[in-house]
């Protein structure tokens, strides 16, 4: 889940 | 969530429409680097191929695709529109930019979390945003009489990715499982690269002169 996080970022 | 990232995130919408604004009321792309500018498309197209593979939000889609359909008509403005076209500064717009490009993919297949061809190519594009202002400074350089739109258009730019940095400090504060080295230490190198920019456009705003770089 830690990788997933910032991939909510544009 | 937070009001750094929607800041930083309005503050990069922004930008873009100054650019546009700049465009279509003045018909010119004078200053501007179409270098920079196909980087930012190649930039959104490789990190937003997750728009068929996974939902995050309707906010989220929505901007993806406001940044991918924005970044490519300003492309297609400085390649094709039939007044346009004529006042971008070719022959000045001249950073090669194989040299960035090249560095990065390396770097994105060596250094990165999952080898898989959708994770290397955002990867990349985290590496490319980085350093994609690169043709644009240059040509700021070479720019006499930068005009206020360009100017403001840059400032935004360099203002987005500050806004970023506190946004990732709030988030590491706040949610246990936050960890990017990758992507935070491209943004704080984009961040870095501005720096130079900033203190000229504030010394040319404190004494009420036109933006120039020496």
């Amino acid at each position: 889940a830690g990788e997933e996080v910032s991939k909510d970022e544009l | 969530m937070n009001i750094f990232r929607l800041a930083a995130d309005m503050t990069h919408l922004i930008s873009i429409l100054v650019l546009l604004l700049k465009i279509h009321a003045t018909r010119s792309c004078r200053g501007i680097s179409l270098k920079t500018q196909d980087l930012y498309a190649l930039v959104f197209l490789f990190r937003y191929l997750d728009l068929f593979t996974r939902y995050i939000s309707l906010y989220n889609t929505v901007m993806k695709l406001v940044f991918l359909g924005t970044s490519f008509s300003i492309i297609y403005f400085m390649r094709f529109h039939r007044v346009v076209r004529n006042t971008y500064d070719k022959e000045q717009d001249t950073f090669r930019s194989i040299f960035i490009v090249v560095p990065c993919a390396v770097l994105a297949l060596l250094i990165n979390q999952e080898r898989s061809v959708l994770e290397i190519l955002w990867t990349f594009s985290i590496y490319l945003e980085a350093v994609a202002i690169l043709p644009q400074l240059v040509l700021l350089q070479r720019t006499q009489n930068i005009d206020n739109l360009t100017g403001n258009y840059v400032f935004l730019l360099g203002t987005y990715r500050g806004l970023y940095i506190l946004n990732w400090i709030y988030r590491y504060l706040t949610e246990p499982h936050y960890r990017q080295w990758i992507v935070w230490l491209s943004g704080v190198l984009q961040t870095g690269l501005y720096v130079d920019f900033f203190y000229y456009y504030f010394l040319a705003w404190r004494n009420n002169q036109k933006l120039s770089l020496p």
